[in-house]
């Protein structure tokens, strides 16, 4: 489903240039649960928003599902994004002065194989796996930060997407809601969906089927973890 | 250093009134490393805010060394804020366009004790004691997730506060940065700072010699971990 062939990417500050990415070759097969792991600064965030068409590699090749993605101009990157691609952000990037309901019948918006009364219901079944249907009504800053958090996955989700890329999907929850979190993901991973998860716990890696550690923007180890 | 009293807070939402904590009695004595764990939503936050003057009970009282922070007007409420506490939010609230030195140079232009030549190396010293002095003059938006909660974790410590609250200061860190993060709040607490920390990570709760536990806004456990 992704392939990646000498990605690089740098920021250009000025005269300092830094190498987010300095050099990434990466396949993913349909259905794999990849964790990506590493030290703060590495390049997850990079790789991931490279990823999820967020953000254009300075050089190298990216497909997505057999798609060059690079030769995409703005307008069929969006529509690549909204339709293949569900994104659990670091910082959540919910609509600041938008319900917890609203913010997660956004994506729902743009398909267009749904009725509008298949919407909402949509909508709650995805608040309803991460346990927030009491809280639908509330804008961010009327919520928890693991509440925001479960906010940004149930958006990531509602348009059950061939891939999610969440980055930190947990950094905010107690242990509990991790695990109810951790074992939505897993389902949809065992209805074909791939999951590409960044973490920095160890206890969340053990979801996934394949670890992926990078340093200084490079992939240092790849290992599978148990037979998929 | 720290006294609540049948501290409440509810928010009131037109008709619904959430509960975000129900009655907290609590008592911290100078010098002590608290852990204040829970699951998402219990109140721990809230609590946090109100510890940290940046909100008020709904009823109750809370003294901070003494004082009786409900009768402070907002101007001596900033001015407690800024001179007794170091605050590490949840959601990092750095300022946006504003480089990692400048926003932890921040607290020190309120600092009266200092001469305007201390105010630089001061900031360095908070920015190397979390590893960050490579990214100085990058804004947050150019900054890692992990890189941000390192320059808000330095914003806090900068002015040397008696009083440190941390809101999940790990929450987006790599394990050996969070062990650097750790182990420098272990030693500003040897000097005899207090840090009242939240975490949902039992490892970093380990660092801390009194665990609280929160539930639906209520204090449910208070252990000592181990020998002061
Ligand atoms: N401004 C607000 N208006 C209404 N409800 C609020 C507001 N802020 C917080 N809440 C509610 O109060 C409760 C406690 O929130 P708080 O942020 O203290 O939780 P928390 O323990 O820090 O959770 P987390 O671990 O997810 O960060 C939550 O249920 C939340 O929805
Ligand atoms: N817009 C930008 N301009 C300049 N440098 C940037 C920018 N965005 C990121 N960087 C730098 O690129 C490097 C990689 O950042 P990235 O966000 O991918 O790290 P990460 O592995 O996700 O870290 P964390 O675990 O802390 O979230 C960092 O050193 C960061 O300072
Ligand atoms: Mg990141
Ligand atoms: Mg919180």
């Amino acid at each position: 489903i992704i392939t990646l062939r000498n990605i690089k990417r740098v920021f250009s500050m000025g005269q300092i240039e830094v190498n987010a990415l300095a050099r990434i070759d990466l396949d993913i097969q349909h259905g794999e649960f990849v964790a990506v792991m590493g030290a703060s600064g590495s390049g997850k965030s990079t790789l991931m928003n490279i990823l999820g068409c967020l953000d254009r590699a300075t050089s190298g090749d990216y497909y997505l599902e057999g798609v060059h993605v690079n030769d995409l101009n703005k307008r069929d990157l969006a529509r690549v994004r909204n339709k293949k691609i569900g994104f659990v952000f670091q910082g959540f990037n919910l609509l600041p002065r938008t319900s917890a309901l609203e913010n997660v019948l956004l994506p729902l918006l743009y398909n267009r194989d749904l009725r509008s009364r298949d919407l909402k219901p949509k909508a709650m079944k995805a608040l309803d796996a991460v346990a927030l249907t009491d809280r639908i009504h509330h804008e961010p800053s009327q919520l928890s930060g693991g509440q925001q958090q479960r906010v940004a996955i149930a958006r990531a989700l509602v348009n059950e997407p061939s891939l999610i890329l969440a980055d930190e999907p947990t950094g905010n929850l107690d242990s509990r809601t991790s695990i109810e979190v951790m074992s939505v993901l897993q389902s949809l991973n065992n209805r074909g969906i791939t999951i590409v998860l960044v973490t920095h716990e160890p206890d969340i890696s053990l979801y996934a089927n394949r670890i992926i550690e990078l340093k200084d923007g490079r992939i240092i180890r790849d290992v599978l973890a148990r037979q998929p």
